[in-house]
């Protein structure tokens, strides 16, 4: 494992742990976007299957146990919690489930590795994870101003996303036959979605300022 | 071992 995949890993946990913060400590989900949170469970959920069928390293299989346990436990808060429930901004999060997760399964079948189990749902869980970021990125857009959690939060998983495309980079060069272009494309599509966002935290980094999205 | 390679991402 290389530094930069280490270092993608840990900004990933890092995202959850101050997500976790947030809902845990502060009783509060405003400006979280329960659909993106729901489409990440399923994510990890199709993608982490072999958990039970392939044992890499006791690294993986731990982090795989985390960002499962992780997703549904802050599914749960914001839709059971009877205090963190309260502050989940409903009528603004209003992106739709299938018009994401269909076209996502559709796709799949159509490109995909191998056509076994493990692969098209490898792939379909690739390509959710890469869209899965829209609707909190709609809700920042709507919500303008984002409180500082919910702000490092979006950042810690953009970082995350780069880090892997320097992985890959690293990888490509390092080892053998190390080519994967539905895992490339897709990362970097989700890397992309993220440039908007990270322009405006940088700007308000610079300003000192709250970071605001324009409308 | 080339097929499981992308595998061991998370």
């Amino acid at each position: 494992m290389n530094i930069f995949r280490l270092a993608g890993d840990l900004t990933h946990l890092a995202s959850v742990l101050v997500l976790l913060l947030k809902i845990h400590t502060i009783k509060s989900c405003a400006g979280i976007s329960l659909k993106t949170q729901e489409l990440y469970a399923i994510v990890f959920a199709t993608r982490y299957l072999d958990l039970f069928t392939t044992y890499i390293s006791l690294y993986n299989t731990l982090m795989k146990l985390i960002f499962l346990g992780s997703s549904f436990s802050i599914v749960w808060y914001i839709r059971k919690h009877k205090i963190v429930r309260r502050s989940y901004d409903k009528d603004q999060d209003t992106f739709r489930h299938y018009f994401i997760v269909l076209p996502c399964f559709v796709l799949a079948l159509i490109i995909h590795e191998k056509f076994t189990v493990r692969e098209v749902l490898w792939a379909f869980s690739l390509y959710l994870e890469a869209v899965a970021i829209l609707p909190q990125l709609v809700l920042l857009q709507r919500t303008r101003n984002i409180d500082n959690l919910t702000g490092q939060y979006v950042f810690l998983l953009g970082a995350y996303r780069a880090l892997y495309i320097l992985n890959w980079i690293y990888r490509y060069f390092t080892e053998p036959h190390f080519v994967h272009w539905i895992t490339w494309i897709s990362g970097l599509v989700q890397t992309l979605l993220y440039a908007d966002f990270f322009y405006y935290y940088f700007q308000s980094m610079k300003n000192n300022g709250k970071l605001q999205l324009p409308a | 071992a080339i097929e499981e390679d992308i595998h061991d991402e998370l």
